[in-house]
């Protein structure tokens, strides 16, 4: 009975932690690891990576925007078109925050052993910003002035119609001024530095960046 | 097209290069 007491109590502390949503049995990463290219190891160096950034602005376990945006640009606020679109992609369940489980699924994408057409599917989820499944030239140029504008440099309309209209002529190539799925798989495909950053080394040696992993650990590998 | 006439770069080679699409930054102290 001692340890029905135990078990009791640890259940009750984990579930009214505000880390109960980094509670994760060891099925759990079992489950992660089989359905990622990540080791239960990597899943539980992950999950310092995870706590550190959900506790950069509000200690609740969980990622926010704002902290996405601090752990990428190291500054929590102003808009940003990109980094929108990669929260959304990221917060699969549509809550308003990055829990463990989609952290590491989204992640797993830019392994560098994940498979190509993972990262092209990705990156294409990611550039149709109107989720319309096509990329139109509405959102390609409203891309482009993002990137422009965040690099400070100053661009005309001629050059910026130019830019459009030769990146639809060599992807669009049934010519009905949107890109799908499959021309953009056959452009990337021929063309892998589009994809560069959807590769993330560090990810290979997780469990290196983060070694404070093995004092929480349910496996040694 | 003249030979002198500059090459024109694809939009999504400019977009890949925004630093809001590199992740790395998890990683960095």
């Amino acid at each position: 009975w001692i340890e029905v007491l135990i078990f009791g109590l640890a259940r009750c502390f984990v579930q009214n932690s505000p880390y109960k949503h980094l509670y994760y049995s060891y099925d759990d990463l079992v489950r992660l690891s089989n359905t990622t290219p990540f080791t239960v190891n990597e899943i539980e160096a992950l999950r310092e990576l995870y706590k550190k950034l959900s506790r950069l602005i509000i200690d609740d376990g969980l990622i926010h925007k704002e902290e996405l945006q601090l752990a990428l640009f190291r500054m929590p606020a102003g808009e940003n078109l990109f980094l929108d679109r990669v929260f959304d992609l990221f917060d699969e369940k549509k809550n308003g925050f990055i829990d463990f489980e989609e952290f590491v699924r989204a992640l797993s994408v830019f392994h560098p052993h994940a498979p190509l057409d993972d990262k092209i599917d990705f990156a294409f989820r990611l550039y149709d910003l109107r989720q319309t499944g096509y990329i139109e030239k509405e959102e390609v140029k409203q891309m482009v002035v993002a990137i422009l504008s965040e690099s400070g440099i100053q661009l005309s309309d001629e050059s910026l119609e130019a830019i459009i209209n030769k990146t639809f002529a060599d992807i669009d190539a049934d010519k009905d001024g949107k890109i799908n799925k499959e021309e953009w798989k056959a452009f990337a495909v021929g063309h892998p530095t589009l994809l560069k950053n959807m590769t993330l080394a560090y990810l290979k040696d997780i469990t290196t960046v983060f070694p404070s992993f093995i004092f929480n650990t349910e496996v040694d590998e | 097209k003249s030979p002198d006439s500059p090459t024109l770069i694809n939009a999504f080679q400019l977009i890949g290069m925004s630093s809001c699409l590199d992740l790395s930054g998890f990683f960095e102290k």
